[in-house]
């Protein structure tokens, strides 16, 4: 997160970090269910199989690892048929646990947003991740509010780029507060009016956020979506 | 060379050297993916590139790949796209695995024509493109490349206007005339675009696009008049025909079983009552045999949480209007091969015993609360 600041341990209990040997952290990804996360498809690039996966909940510092740590390995990856990596559409994947998680305070599952439910352009939300600062990359999480952009002023930025119903668009156009490599597939939060906490937006992509070239990130447009992951949860819980 | 597991490198990279995961050098051929130099006389690419890119991603997102397309439109020098993308997405030689070059000419042309452009926005030509780092044509042992004359200068996101100028796609009919001949607002069909034109808002898709399960036009027209299906055969969200009979039986009929979605609701009443939709038609469950194990499957499998609460209530009287009929629960249903509440209720000839048919409450897991921040005394 580039112009945000360290989070306080267990604000974000949903967030989890994507973790692949040797590397370590690769993605975000946020926790929705006992045993189902969700994180980007382009974070799965050359690494598809579930085998060499493991996700991480309940840390703040990536360095030292919490008492209130759990950790899965990945039981299914599910891709979204229609994710174009020269496009960066339909960016998105539904993660499957292989045991259900511990709901703790420092671990528990964000609120899918209703079919249609969109936050409305200048919402203030919060982007959260492990990803990189600008000058060096954390080890403790980061956090970053930010403001929703309409679809049709998130394209003036970005003339190369075609922004689709499935993205969504959320920063300044200055940059001073955005996403960067590391935080892909980490969550985009918007708070309802009874306090809870939505999921709206999956970090996506956007410009090389340490570069002159700025403007908001791009996120996926996680309502776009949310009947395809019930049906995903269904299918599999289900085994049809 | 992706893993930790000593893999020796491929043959264009350092002989059989151990991979280690921090030789960046350890290139390999890849397909050219970025959308902007996909029209090249070759298709496949290494990195880093000379713009120290790391990968095609980057690129893609880079400064660079918003700054050629955009000079390109000034109609600057015929083959500035292609050396732009020369030195994007460089071309990789199949046999060395070893990234060629664009020839210096190529390079200096290139500056000399669209660097002063730059100049006029305020703009500078991008930094680690010093053409001298790149070899001269016909130089002894080394192979570089120079633009064939019917090059495409246009790359695919670009449209090319009679003129001969490059703008970008986007600007194609887009009600402002962006090539100095007017040609990119001719002809701005969808067929003309090689587009496909939905009949509700007029919006263009790509024909691979009609009847693929998603719809794509705002009325769903592109996945509408798919497929035939017989009048005892419905049609799967992919358009396959599956019998009715097999409609939510517990398995998989339709191949993104799709068969098997929205088999189980409950009803806006008060209290809600458990629908089961089955062989192509609703049904209510009667509430003999019914427990609230069941119970709890049906609140998760509607994706609301495992905690339920049954409640049953009479069922409609014979012969008043709209009265439904209603399903069973199997009297092996926990030996049955379905985990699907569907796939464990059956019609049945006998009357329900009960006359009580079942409704749930459901409470859904709970989701997105933060533990209240501690307090302490100070």
């Amino acid at each position: 997160i580039l112009g945000g600041r360290t989070s306080r341990p267990g604000r974000w209990p949903w967030q989890c970090s994507l973790q692949s040997d040797p590397s370590g952290h690769i993605c975000g990804c946020v926790l929705i269910g006992r045993k189902w996360a969700l994180t980007v498809a382009h974070c799965f690039e050359g690494r598809e199989s579930a085998d060499v996966w493991k996700v991480v909940m309940g840390i703040n510092n990536l360095d030292h690892p919490s008492p209130f740590m759990q950790t899965r390995y990945v039981k299914s990856i599910i891709v979204h048929s229609r994710y174009n990596r020269a496009v960066v559409d339909y960016d998105i994947s539904v993660i499957e646990l292989d045991s259900e998680i511990e709901v703790t305070s420092y671990v528990r599952p964000v609120c899918l947003p209703d079919r249609g439910q969109v936050p409305k352009p200048d919402t203030y939300c919060y982007i959260t991740g492990w990803g990189h600062m600008g000058n060096r990359m954390p080890f403790k999480l980061q956090e970053g509010e930010v403001r929703i952009i309409s679809l049709s002023q998130c394209q003036s930025y970005f003339d190369m780029k075609t922004i689709t119903s499935r993205m969504l668009c959320a920063g300044y156009e200055a940059g001073t507060i955005d996403s960067c490599m590391g935080d892909s597939g980490g969550p985009l939060v918007c708070r309802e009016g009874d306090g809870r906490w939505s999921l709206y937006g999956l970090t996506s992509w956007g410009s090389v956020c340490f570069s002159k070239v700025l403007g908001p990130g791009v996120y996926a447009n996680v309502t776009h979506f949310t009947e395809w992951i019930e049906r995903q949860i269904y299918l599999r819980t289900f085994n049809l | 060379c992706i893993s930790t597991s000593h893999q020796p490198c491929s043959p264009g990279c350092y002989g059989n050297a151990s991979c280690d995961p921090r030789n960046v050098n350890c290139s390999r051929c890849e397909p050219i993916s970025l959308e902007l130099c996909m029209n090249l006389p070759y298709n496949s690419t290494s990195f880093p590139n000379y713009l120290g890119h790391h990968s095609q991603k980057e690129s893609s997102v880079s400064w660079e790949s918003s700054l050629f397309p955009a000079l390109v439109q000034t109609n600057c020098y015929k083959y500035l796209m292609f050396f732009a993308c020369t030195i994007l997405v460089p071309k990789c030689d199949p046999v060395t695995q070893q990234k060629v070059p664009p020839c210096r000419s190529l390079c200096r042309s290139s500056k000399e024509r669209c660097e002063s452009v730059l100049g006029i926005v305020g703009l500078q030509w991008p930094e680690d493109t010093d053409c001298a780092q790149f070899p001269e044509e016909g130089q002894a042992n080394t192979t570089c490349l120079l633009p064939d004359p019917d090059v495409d200068e246009c790359s695919p996101s670009h449209f090319k206007c009679r003129s001969g100028r490059c703008v970008l796609a986007s600007k194609r009919c887009n009600g402002h005339m962006d090539c100095d001949d007017d040609s990119d607002e001719e002809h701005c069909g969808c067929k003309e675009r090689g587009l496909w034109e939905c009949p509700g808002n007029k919006a263009c898709i790509k024909h691979s696009m009609i009847c693929d399960g998603f719809p794509d036009c705002s009325q769903l027209e592109d996945e509408k008049n798919c497929s035939v299906c017989n009048d005892n055969e419905l049609e799967c969200n992919n358009h396959e025909c599956v019998h009715r009979t097999l409609w939510c039986d517990g398995r998989k009929h339709c191949s993104d079983s799709s068969d098997e979605w929205n088999c189980v609701s409950l009803s806006n009443s008060t209290p809600s009552v458990l629908m089961v939709y089955k062989t192509a038609s609703e049904y209510q469950v009667c509430a003999d045999e019914w427990n609230s194990q069941l119970s709890g499957l049906a609140c998760r499998q509607m994706g609301l949480g495992v905690s339920a609460a049954t409640v049953e209530t009479v069922l409609d009287e014979p012969g008043q209007p709209g009265r439904r009929r209603w399903l069973h629960v199997h009297p092996d249903w926990s030996q049955r091969n379905s985990s699907a509440l569907q796939g464990l209720l059956e019609k049945r000839g006998h009357s329900c015993h009960s006359r009580k048919k079942v409704a749930l409450r459901c409470t859904k897991d709970e989701c997105g609360r933060r533990p209240a921040a501690r307090m302490v005394k100070r």
